[in-house]
């Protein structure tokens, strides 16, 4: 049995995923989608944590609640979708 | 279902559209008619009608974009963002745009229209013979003119019937030359192109001049995709060329090398490593009519549901019996009401004395008893169908059982051999022939010496020897983890192991004292290199282990070699 052979990735010229770390992808998700800027119900726009951010994702996709990134929002994640936000703000 | 704030909606119900341009992918006529049959999904629940306008400002006004397409949000090349719409209002308000970094279709595959030929623009039929061979493309065998042509049944031979397929020596889309094809070659700007160009664009859409001078001209017109196409990547139109190296290495098929994300994709010249010019491979595609229908009901006023049979889930999903869910009915009719007026009814068949009508009747195919054998194997009828196997993304387990792969999915499952060229068995019921299993399984294996077949679900086992069961058994009684969740994969070595996986890691259970090895669990990186570590399934087929991610599979060699990356959907044979 040889060695197994290490994945090597590269960078194709024009790709636009760059390599996203797991964390930066799920930062730019739930900003892009509406998760990190919520309007209170006094009308001001506010920044909610991470962990809020996840958990409200995970419950609009109709997966656990975590409030983690675990290995099904990462999945749910990367699927193809729509542009909008699902968040209204 | 939500609504935009405000409940935003149209203030009147004769709502117009316009399509300001055409997708590469589709012909025209395909694609004028998703958008028809899209907004009939809405208007058919409301008293809402749709009107398609040729010029001036509709109140939908639809486009096809790459990238920054002129608003504010910009698309993500293939993949990830498909389309986006907005609320209803003036302006940009009510507007479509649909990314065509996408490979649009009607979601199962090149929807490929022929022109010419003699088959009445019928749509190409793959695979097709012709002269021996299997074509599962367009082709310019045959011909010495280059022009792609398909058949549109399923043997050129026997019927003769065909078309040519969409390619610029055909014809060109918008632009201004009425659809006449490309002149090779043409000067632009002083330059001599012997091929569709995105060189004067920024939307990077590829054209060509119509004349044998745009300079002196300016005719010209935008090149339809051929089917063979790459999408996207820096080549999108041109087609894989194979072989071709890639860090030094040679393929002659599509692959998922030196990419992260599982995508199969080519180079469109001899070597990547010089050129670098690439672009994936066609796949099924996105289905213009579903996602159409999606974008509308953002376009009518509805946000999305967090129902996720709902048409307004913000994820794709194909589905190839489309019908509207009760949460989508109930979010569009609270904005425009239900549709009033009588309902259609379904058309009556005639009755006439001498030929009445009468109820059709299931015909129980006779058998043959067969003078070879005494015994006789039980035969599993196939059921209807609930589900296109070619459209599901996840199986529940793929195994080997005597030979055949067998495909599993919500109780049901499907059959395919290798290297058979025909269409995959059933789908059969899986209580059928093994009885009391729970509908959803995570994994399987046939043991090799006693061909008994094990079943995973959870924490619980069953070993079957014909349709006799043992079980259910905690797998804990094997020396696995009583922590561990699923087995989720296992792969037969030799004729008394067998790998068992699960999340990262794997156990070698020995099928003679049925017991976990010692020395296990290792962790898959550590002895299979170049898979993906979240695998959901993981079987034995014709001597290559299988590892599977959705809809991809990565075949390793018994030298722990990938040496494949490709569709799950190949392997079952679909078109």
């Amino acid at each position: 049995w040889c060695h197994p052979i290490k994945p090597k990735f590269v960078v194709f010229p024009g790709d636009v995923l760059k390599n996203m770390t797991d964390t930066d992808l799920a930062q730019s998700y739930l900003k892009r989608f509406g998760y990190m800027e919520i309007l209170d119900k006094s009308g001001h726009q506010g920044s909610v944590s991470t962990s809020k951010a996840l958990k409200r994702l995970q419950n609009q996709l109709g997966l656990k609640e975590t409030g983690h990134l675990d290995q099904s929002t990462m999945e749910a994640m990367k699927k193809p979708r729509c542009g909008v936000p699902d968040v209204r703000n | 279902y939500q609504t935009f704030e405000g409940d935003l909606k149209w203030d009147h119900n004769d709502v117009t559209y316009r399509i300001l341009n055409y997708s590469p992918d589709l012909d025209a006529s395909i694609i004028d008619d998703a958008f028809a049959r899209a907004f009939n999904v809405w208007s058919d629940v409301t008293p809402l009608t749709f009107t398609r306008l040729y010029d001036g400002t509709a109140d939908i006004m639809i486009s096809f974009g790459k990238k920054n397409h002129g608003d504010p949000y910009p698309f993500d090349g293939k993949d990830g963002l498909l389309a986006h719409a907005y609320p209803p209002g003036e302006g940009i308000q009510g507007d479509a745009h649909f990314d065509d970094d996408e490979y649009w279709t009607l979601g199962s595959g090149p929807a490929i229209k022929t022109y010419y030929g003699n088959a009445d623009g019928a749509m190409c039929h793959f695979p097709f013979q012709f002269e021996g061979k299997s074509y599962s493309t367009c082709t310019s065998e045959g011909r010495d003119d280059g022009l792609p042509w398909c058949a549109t049944t399923a043997d050129y031979g026997k019927d003769k019937k065909y078309g040519f397929c969409p390619s610029e020596l055909l014809f060109t889309y918008d632009g201004n030359s009425d659809g006449a094809a490309c002149v090779f070659p043409f000067v632009f700007e002083g330059k001599t192109y012997t091929s569709c160009t995105t060189d004067g664009r920024n939307d990077e859409y590829r054209w060509c001049a119509t004349t044998a001078s745009f300079d002196q001209d300016k005719k010209y017109g935008f090149c339809p995709n051929r089917d063979t196409a790459v999408i996207g990547g820096n080549s999108e139109g041109d087609p894989c060329h194979f072989p071709f190296t890639f860090l030094g290495k040679t393929y002659s098929s599509c692959t998922s090398e030196g990419r992260s994300d599982g995508k199969l994709w080519c180079a469109t010249t001899s070597s990547y490593d010089k050129d670098n010019k690439w672009g994936f491979c066609p796949d099924k595609g996105y289905s213009l009519f579903l996602v159409a229908a999606h974008e509308f009901g953002h376009a009518l006023g509805l946000e999305h549901s967090n129902i996720q049979d709902a048409l307004m889930y913000p994820m794709y999903k194909y589905i190839a019996d489309f019908s509207l869910n009760q949460d989508d009915i109930d979010g569009i009719q609270y904005l425009y009401g239900p549709k009033t007026g009588p309902k259609p009814t379904p058309p009556k068949p005639s009755t006439t004395t001498s030929s009445p009508a009468t109820k059709p009747t299931k015909q129980t195919p006779k058998t043959t008893p067969s003078s070879r054998s005494t015994t006789t194997a039980p035969v599993y009828t196939p059921v209807e169908p609930s589900v296109d196997p070619c459209s599901v993304d996840k199986f529940d387990l793929i195994t080997e059982i005597q030979g055949e792969l067998h495909f599993f999915k919500d109780g049901y499952y499907w059959k395919s051999v290798s290297g058979a060229n025909e269409d995959r068995k059933g789908p059969f019921l899986v209580s059928e022939r093994w009885p009391n299993l729970p509908t959803k399984l995570d994994t399987a294996f046939e043991d090799p010496l006693t061909n008994k077949v094990y079943f995973f679900t959870g924490t619980q086992f069953w070993v079957f020897t014909g349709q006799d069961a043992m079980g259910p058994r905690r797998i804990e009684k094997l020396g696995l983890p009583d922590s561990l969740k699923k087995v989720e994969g296992a792969l037969q070595r030799g004729k008394a192991k067998v790998l068992l996986f699960s999340g990262e890691e794997y156990w070698r259970l020995d099928l003679k004292t049925q017991q976990i090895d010692k020395g296990y669990p290792r962790h898959i990186d550590m002895t299979f290199g170049g898979v993906p570590m979240d695998a959901h399934d993981v079987f034995l087929y014709n001597g290559h282990y299988y590892f599977c991610r959705d809809v991809y599979y990565w075949r390793m060699t018994s030298r722990r070699q990938v040496d494949r990356v490709g569709y799950v959907y190949e392997l079952l044979n679909c078109p």
